[in-house]
């Protein structure tokens, strides 16, 4: 349907039940101090517990989940390696083991522009130990081909989002701190505890629902808003929109948050900005103004996962707004919402929620849309399924 | 057109890394293989590199192969 997929992260479709893993290093490289390795190997696996509540405890002897290896040529599991360059290293997937194997004939080298970056490597193969397969988005490092020293190493968004996807956001603040990169994306809050809101529970439909800029999810209906936690709606709401995001009407159409950071609310004719829950300068202005081509009165709009652009939607249609081209709206939409497969129309509204999946809710009920089929995903129990159950915790 | 052990090389490396079937990494089975699953392999390792999908072993394409990398499959059945 012309929604092409954009690149990003993949998911190899195992990952580890637990949470606190533990890893040996079997095997040392035969070029490097030993304590080093140690501590190089230590860093690259929390560049994964800087952004997940995943944790990695290094044992001597025993039984361990990850179990690591410098090896040369061929080394027993049918997957020899080749020497200098080439292949640098393989691991395999929680399904098969986890387990992490590094060909001792490279030049390993630590903090070091010369020879073959320990740390990189090692925490790319450390994202397939865990579940990730390989990132068509050249900046990730989950890419496959090796980037060389870098001394200001950061994570990319795509694999922030690859890792959260399996395992989750991190909720506990760090008892240790420390770790290789500094997290660009802000570290959820403590989690708050949940409660159910009978009145929500008894008429779960919703106007809208969106992700704020600092990750949290936030559910509009009439006068009043909830803030989700990870079962629940969080204790203590409703509250009053108007006292959160002051200047902010009620019954809402539909809101996104875009890759600004400002989030937009819309209602009617009118939207509004809001840098967090500041209102960003004179609103609110006419949606033809600052969306040209989209229509008034829509049912809900969405930053899509697939391809970053904004989704509008409003009853049997729905139009992609981009704000990068000339004009943001092309001649070719609306387009039939049944484009995307197994989705009603009049819909109520629609989320890319942080595990990177995107969701549409009407009435009760809710739908996970599978970006690379384009249609609705397959899953048991299947969907739509109740959004009071499963994203109110009724 | 490459030299016939560049397209060798780039044969295993498509079947190494999941865009052509393990089967031709072995080269003595002969691997027959129609053209069109040959350029097609070709253009979903140029899609993934972030390539022009030219669909032919061009020079771009095979610098790209000859870089050191992880050794496991970009296409993970």
């Amino acid at each position: 349907f012309g929604e092409t997929r954009a690149k990003r992260y993949a998911l190899q479709g195992s990952r580890w039940r637990v949470k606190n893993l533990t890893y040996k290093i079997a095997k040392y490289p035969s070029r490097l101090n030993r304590a080093e390795v140690d501590a190089e190997l230590a860093k690259a696996f929390s560049v994964w517990s800087d952004y997940t509540d995943l944790t990695f405890t290094q044992k001597r002897t025993g039984q361990v989940h990850i179990e690591i290896r410098f090896e040369k040529g061929e080394h027993g599991d049918g997957d020899p390696f080749d020497g200098p360059g080439g292949t640098l290293a393989h691991a395999y997937f929680p399904v098969y083991g986890g387990d992490a194997h590094f060909d001792d004939a490279e030049m390993w080298s630590i903090n070091s522009r010369r020879g073959t970056n320990l740390f990189q490597v090692a925490a790319h193969e450390f994202g397939h130990s865990l579940g990730l397969s390989h990132s068509d988005v050249r900046s990730a490092l989950m890419a496959p081909f090796y980037r060389g020293y870098d001394p200001a190493f950061q994570l990319d968004q795509d694999d922030v989002q690859g890792i959260q996807a399996l395992y989750g956001r991190k909720t506990q603040t760090d008892i240790g701190g420390g770790g290789a990169s500094v997290p660009s994306v802000p570290r959820a809050t403590t989690q708050q505890p949940s409660a159910e809101d009978p009145a929500l529970c008894a008429d779960p439909n919703i106007d809208t629902i969106f992700n704020s800029a600092d990750g949290a999810t936030f559910i509009f209906k009439g006068e009043h808003y909830w803030r989700l936690t990870e079962d629940g709606v969080a204790a203590g709401y409703p509250r009053l929109i108007s006292r959160a995001w002051p200047g902010l009407p009620g019954n809402i159409d539909a809101a996104f948050t875009y890759k600004n950071g400002k989030t937009y609310f819309f209602k009617g004719s009118k939207y509004w900005r809001y840098n967090g829950q500041k209102m960003d300068g004179e609103y609110p202005k006419e949606i033809s103004e600052g969306f040209t081509g989209i229509p008034d009165n829509l049912d809900a709009a969405l930053v899509w996962s697939g391809n970053g652009k904004i989704y509008f939607y409003k009853g049997s249609k729905f139009w992609r707004f981009d704000p990068a081209q000339r004009p943001p709206v092309k001649g070719t939409y609306p387009k039939p919402l049944s484009n995307w497969e197994g989705i009603p129309d009049n819909i109520d509204a629609a989320l890319q929620y942080t595990n990177g999946y995107t969701y549409f809710f009407k009435g009760g009920s809710y739908w996970r849309f599978n970006d690379r089929t384009f249609s609705v995903d397959t899953d048991n129990p299947a969907f739509p399924r109740s959004t009071a159950y499963w994203w109110l915790g009724c | 057109a490459p030299a016939f052990g560049e397209t060798d090389k780039a044969m295993m490396y498509l079947a190494q890394y999941g865009y052509l079937s393990p089967s031709v990494r072995n080269p003595s089975s002969g691997h027959i293989m129609d053209e069109s699953s040959w350029k097609r392999a070709i253009m979903e390792f140029q899609s993934f590199a972030g390539l022009n999908t030219t669909g032919e072993l061009d020079e771009e394409t095979t610098k790209v192969m000859s870089l050191p990398r992880c050794g496991v499959r970009d296409k993970v059945g």
